[in-house]
């Protein structure tokens, strides 16, 4: 028999409330649902089929083609290794920069304890001069950990400290310098051109944009403006634990194509997870 | 977005004589989708259009109202209400006694930095404030508010190393009740619906405090979660006010709606930067000018 679009309305009505449901960004959502219906309409299906399942395996197959197709996922391990090969004696610069509270800090204290773990020479460079508090919080997470950290003033020029940090990594033989910036609203233009010199001065091999995964569609436009503006490489998300559905990570991919690196999902140091699309796909299907 | 949204509804009924049940099916549709990019809850949406379909289809519009008025109206009101209604509202603080304030939210969300900004808001005003740091788990958190209050002279009661919340607030009540202050604000560490322990140390933190009103500090951004979180915060301890922070962003909003119809709480400030002074008394009818555009 043929679908009829009132049928088909009606399936895809529901399945995009299931979506928005779980997170996933308006645009992301239309875009999903709107392939199937042009894939659909008018088409012939069996007799007796379940149509609600049929378009539900149509989602996650839309779903899975977002997550893999055309975008690899580099392990930060052999993105580090072919630098360290490449360039010896030059430290794998990773800078970090965000809106405000996202869990930056909290992620570059996990991703020490990640990479030191695994034999890295890690050094944090404290770019946060601005934030109350900003620099004992992260020289708290290093004294813990036991990593070295470069810090300034409150009130110093953030690329200096980037600069001064990155100046000690390569005459000590860091391999990573992990450069933790205060977090800015896209809307701050004085706020931006601080980044985007902080970028010009430190250089970075990977610029890492870390988002709350419980960001409904603001987070398209912060990444949007940040990637106009200062251009990053990849994505971390934190605070995974608190929305398990993860509708957000599912937007960010079909809206950049860049990878998600790590997602957070706690406050400890261990609650950091490599982001594998295959892993997510099986849990977000459940 | 939902300006853009607003205007086709406008085309779309000044292009026809009359508002058919097509045309608004296709206006709802355009207000559904507006509403669901600024982060207003699924179900809410939904509910705000039945509610207009509703009201639209029992009015017996006299000849020459203006239809596009109207629905505008429609939808003016349905988020108006959500709200709570139009006016302004501010945290009640009664002469002669202590008022306690706990402050509770997401990690992130901008606890902190609003106590310090309800902190020297008050103080303008002539009151005695005293800060209670109560959060023992975040790195840096008593230097945090410290710093953040200090060249305002407002004094910050925290225990360096503590590990007990619940004591360190009593203490911190303790000590500014001897100095009779009118204002006490607690701040907390962060949490979410799914760290049970956590909403279990809150509850024993808010019955041990007998706070005069717990108060919800939610992160303009927050999306789709926002009605489950607010549910479990206020299902633990009731929410007697909100504070919405970061609305000098692009954040439309619109899961503070949420916040509010899972709480019964109405939103009193909002943050609108990371400075003492960022904050501002919330306003009703330009909260529903942002989401609508
Ligand atoms: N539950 C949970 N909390 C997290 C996670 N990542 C960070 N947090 C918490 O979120 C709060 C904010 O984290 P920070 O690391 O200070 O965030 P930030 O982006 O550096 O903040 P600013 O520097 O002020 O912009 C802290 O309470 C962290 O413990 C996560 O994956 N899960
Ligand atoms: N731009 C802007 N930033 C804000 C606002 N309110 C808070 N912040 C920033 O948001 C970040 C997080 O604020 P905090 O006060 O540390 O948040 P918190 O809820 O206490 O965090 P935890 O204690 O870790 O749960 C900081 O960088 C603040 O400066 C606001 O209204 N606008
Ligand atoms: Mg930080
Ligand atoms: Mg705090």
């Amino acid at each position: 028999r043929t679908l009829s679009e009132e049928e088909l309305n009606r399936y895809l009505q529901q399945l995009s409330i299931e979506l928005i449901s779980n997170n996933v960004a308006v645009e992301t959502c239309d875009a999903i649902l709107s392939n199937i219906r042009d894939q659909l309409l008018g088409s012939k299906v069996k007799r007796f089929l379940n149509v609600e399942e049929y378009l539900r395996s149509l989602v996650k197959d839309a779903i899975i083609g977002i997550l893999k197709e055309d975008i690899s996922y580099p392990r930060i391990e052999s993105l580090i290794s072919e630098k360290l090969k490449s360039s010896p004696g030059e430290p794998f610069i990773i800078l970090f920069l965000g809106v405000n509270g996202v869990g930056k800090t909290t992620t570059i204290a996990k991703l020490a304890n990640y990479l030191r773990k695994r034999g890295y020479k890690v050094l944090l460079s404290c770019s946060d001069t601005f934030r109350a508090g900003a620099i004992e919080q992260l020289s708290i997470h290093a004294q813990r950990l036991n990593i070295p950290i470069i810090k300034g003033e409150y009130g110093a020029d953030p690329a200096s400290v980037a600069f001064n940090a990155i100046e000690h990594a390569k005459a000590r033989g860091f391999n990573v310098v992990l450069i933790d910036t205060a977090g800015r609203m896209h809307t701050d233009r004085n706020l931006l051109e601080e980044m985007k010199k902080i970028k010009r001065v430190a250089k970075p091999d990977l610029t890492v944009l870390v988002l709350d995964a419980l960001t409904g569609n603001d987070a398209i436009y912060q990444a949007d403006i940040f990637d106009k503006e200062v251009g990053f490489d990849a994505f971390i998300v934190a605070k995974c634990d608190a929305d398990d559905k993860g509708g957000i990570l599912i937007s960010l991919i079909y809206t950049f194509k860049k990878p998600i690196l790590f997602i957070g999902i706690g406050q400890s140091y261990d609650d950091i997870e490599v982001f594998t699309p295959d892993h997510f796909v099986k849990k977000i299907l459940e | 977005h939902l300006s853009k949204a607003i205007r086709n509804i406008i085309d779309k009924v000044s292009r026809s004589r009359i508002v058919d049940k097509q045309l608004l099916n296709s206006i709802i549709i355009d207000l559904q989708r507006a509403l669901l990019m600024s982060d207003v809850n699924v179900n809410t949406v939904l509910q705000i259009s039945e509610n207009i379909r509703e009201k639209f289809e029992k009015s017996k519009l006299p000849e020459g109202i203006d239809k596009r008025k109207y629905i505008l109206k429609l939808i003016y009101d349905e988020l108006i209400n959500l709200l709570g209604g139009e006016y302004s509202e501010e945290l009640k603080i009664q002469t002669g006694k202590t008022n306690i304030f706990m402050f509770v939210g997401i990690q992130g969300s901008g606890k902190t930095t609003t106590v310090g900004k309800v902190a020297y808001m008050l103080k303008k005003r002539g009151l005695k404030v005293g800060i209670v740091c109560a959060d023992t788990f975040r790195p840096a958190a008593l230097q945090q508010l410290r710093q953040l209050v200090k060249e305002y002279n407002i004094p910050v009661y925290g225990e360096e190393g503590g590990e007990d919340a619940v004591k360190i607030a009593l203490n911190g009540i303790e000590h500014f009740r001897k100095q009779g202050v009118d204002v006490i604000l607690i701040d907390t560490s962060g949490r979410h619906k799914e760290e049970k322990g956590l909403l279990e140390e809150m509850k024993k933190l808010a019955s041990a405090v007998n706070p005069t009103e717990i108060i919800l500090v939610i992160d303009a951004s927050i999306g789709q979660q926002a009605y489950s979180q607010a549910k479990a915060f206020h299902e633990a301890t009731p929410i007697g006010s909100i504070i919405v922070t970061k609305l000098d962003g692009t954040a439309k909003g619109g899961g503070c709606l949420s916040a509010v119809a899972a709480t019964g709480a109405r939103i009193k400030y909002i943050g609108t930067g990371e400075r003492i002074w960022d904050l501002e008394k919330f306003n009703p009818p330009s909260f529903v000018r942002r989401i609508t555009g």
